[in-house]
């Protein structure tokens, strides 16, 4: 049973070291971390059956995928490595790269100017 | 000078001194403003401070200054770029541009800047993510670039005239008056023929340009209205570009 694993990874993840902004207007970060946490989770159903850490890591999934409102499909751009810690400095310090794996949201994003001249 | 807001507004301000353009959690822009004509409420930015707030796993707290006398292409700290994978950088911008220019990608925050030295003077444009703009925010926090110039700065709000085929400035004084300068060296019809040479829709920029010759006399002036012109259409108001949905083959295809 690797439970620890999935939680250690989730926590790496989600710490504010990881470079997700608490108040972030665009958490979809957290979200792909959480997607990653219940995969990860949900993996190690038959071989933590009976394992109280297991247990108590299943629990509050459901709770926090309402709380954050992320939806159940998306990206989890752990899932194929449950052990990469986060996601690529790259991804999360491109807000283009962060928006479009966002999916639906990216249509509503526009640029707004101002500028300043002359006398 | 004249200012182009977020929401799209077009305003000529006093703004005498410090002023706050943007100040959010992303970044704080900052100018300084300078009486252009003695005597005249005309002013021009002769100092532009931009501080990137740090953004953790990306970049640290980085500051950029630009006065008429120096447009570093670097950061305060002597550095030309910040954070993971050249997340915050700074670049000359070459081409056939007005003046000298620096480009300043801050691509964690989907944010460019443009900055110019235009005669004596700087200009200055910024495109963000309308998510990252707090428009909600109530008119308390001052930033010219949210909520334009207070009231008591404002010379004029640019409207085009639908009457005249001249561009005129809304209350505008047409006699000699405060606006213009001790010595006039263009009339109407020479600041409009000037400014026609390289803005030729008489647009509010347009109208910037001849409003910038009247109050200070200074044929430099017409360059920042089109410098300001070409930065807008290098930094344009726009949707995202979306890249075109992967769609997966049809196996039965």
């Amino acid at each position: 049973c690797r439970i620890q694993r999935c939680n250690s990874n989730y926590v790496a993840s989600t710490s504010p070291a990881s470079g997700l902004q608490e108040d972030a207007s665009v958490d979809v970060d957290y979200c792909i971390a959480l997607r990653a946490y219940a995969l990860c989770v949900k993996r190690q159903a038959r071989s933590c059956r009976g394992d109280l850490v297991y247990h108590s890591a299943v629990f509050p999934i459901k709770e926090l995928f309402f709380k954050h409102n992320c939806s159940s499909d998306g990206p989890t751009s752990f899932a194929k490595a449950p052990s990469t810690p986060r996601p690529a400095a790259s991804e999360l310090c491109n807000y283009e790269n962060r928006v479009l794996m966002s999916g639906s949201a990216a249509q509503q994003k526009k640029y707004a100017h101002c500028g300043l001249f002359g006398d | 000078p004249h200012l182009r807001t977020f929401r799209d507004e077009f305003q000529t301000c006093k703004v005498e001194g410090a002023w706050p353009l943007i100040d959010n959690r992303f970044l704080s822009v900052q100018v300084t403003n300078v009486p252009v004509v003695l005597g005249s409420s005309a002013t021009a930015t002769s100092k532009i401070t931009v501080i990137f707030k740090s953004y953790l796993g990306c970049s640290d707290q980085k500051v950029y200054q630009a006065t008429t006398d120096d447009l570093p292409l670097a950061f305060q700290d002597g550095t030309r770029s910040g954070g993971e994978s050249g997340s915050l950088s700074v670049s000359e911008r070459g081409g056939s541009g007005v003046g000298r220019q620096v480009r300043i990608q801050a691509r964690y925050i989907g944010t460019s800047i443009i900055i110019r030295r235009v005669g004596s003077y700087l200009t200055f444009a910024i495109r963000m993510p309308e998510d990252t703009l707090d428009f909600s925010e109530d008119g308390g926090g001052l930033q010219l670039c949210l909520h334009g110039c207070p009231r008591n700065e404002l010379i004029k709000e640019h409207t085009v005239s639908r009457q005249s085929q001249r561009p005129r400035l809304q209350g505008a004084n047409t006699e000699p008056g405060p606006l213009r300068p001790p010595h006039q060296a263009y009339t109407v019809e020479r600041a409009t023929a000037k400014c026609r040479e390289t803005l030729q829709v008489e647009d509010v920029y347009f109208q910037s340009c001849v409003f910038d010759l009247l109050t200070t006399g200074d044929p430099e002036f017409s360059m920042a209205a089109y410098g300001a012109l070409e930065d807008l259409k290098a930094l344009p108001p726009s949707k995202l570009k979306q890249n075109p949905p992967r769609t997966p083959p049809n196996p039965s295809r």
